[in-house]
């Protein structure tokens, strides 16, 4: 473990904790993605399958199931208990545009051809692009709560900081996964313009509106 | 197929 991977997965529990608050205090989930967020619970139920298999830490075990309770929990408040905020006009975004192609280079571009490692390079493959719902959505919107803009924030630096963990293991351990770091890469690129929005606009105080 | 690696990350 190392402090760039440690404040990462902080930041991204962090993220998870600010939707999950948001959907709960203001009873609404006006303005987000229900799309993504079945993504994102599809990606860590693929993901840790190997929860109870296969031991790494305590820390490592406690976050897994965090993520899997948080992320299934927001699905259930968004699709059933406040079903009737969900915006679903403009949650249009074809998630099967995602899903099959990623489902179908996992298959090709993996590290071992076994169910468990292809639904876990599905799940690597289908995290970097998990967020294009919600983005979508706010394209379409035009705009984005403050607090949403907050959770999209410490989404988006969690990745961030992990390809900083990447270049820092690599250098003192020599350990890299290259399905890990382009995926990685490819998903933080995702958030480039957000995050200049997010720094030149809401952090100056003024709402996050994209440009029409 | 890629080198295989350990998966101690989340």
């Amino acid at each position: 473990m190392n402090v760039f991977r440690l404040v990462g997965d902080l930041s991204h529990l962090l993220a998870i904790i600010i939707l999950l608050l948001k959907i709960w205090k203001t009873r609404s989930c006006a303005g987000v993605s229900g799309k993504s967020q079945i993504l994102f619970s599809l990606v860590f139920i693929t993901r840790y399958l190997d929860l109870f298999t296969n031991f790494i830490s305590v820390y490592n075990s406690v976050m897994k199931i965090i993520y899997l309770v948080t992320s299934l929990g927001t699905v259930y408040l968004m699709y059933f208990k406040f079903k009737a905020t969900y915006d679903s006009n403009h949650d249009t975004f074809r998630i099967e545009f995602l899903v099959v192609p990623v489902g179908g280079l996992s298959f090709l571009v993996n590290h071992d051809f076994t169910p468990l490692e292809i639904l876990w390079t599905f799940s690597i493959y289908l995290e970097s692009v998990a967020i294009l719902p919600q983005l979508f959505m706010i394209s379409k919107t035009g705009e984005a709560e403050t607090i949403t803009s907050h959770y999209l924030f410490a989404l988006g630096s969690y990745r961030a900081l992990y390809i900083v963990n990447w270049v820092y293991r690599y250098y003192t351990e020599g350990f890299f996964d290259l399905i890990a770091i382009v995926a990685g890469c490819v998903q933080t690129i995702l958030y480039c313009d957000f995050f200049y929005l997010y720094i030149t606009k809401v952090l100056k105080g003024k709402q996050l509106k994209l440009p029409a | 197929k890629l080198a295989a690696v350990k998966k101690d990350e989340l």
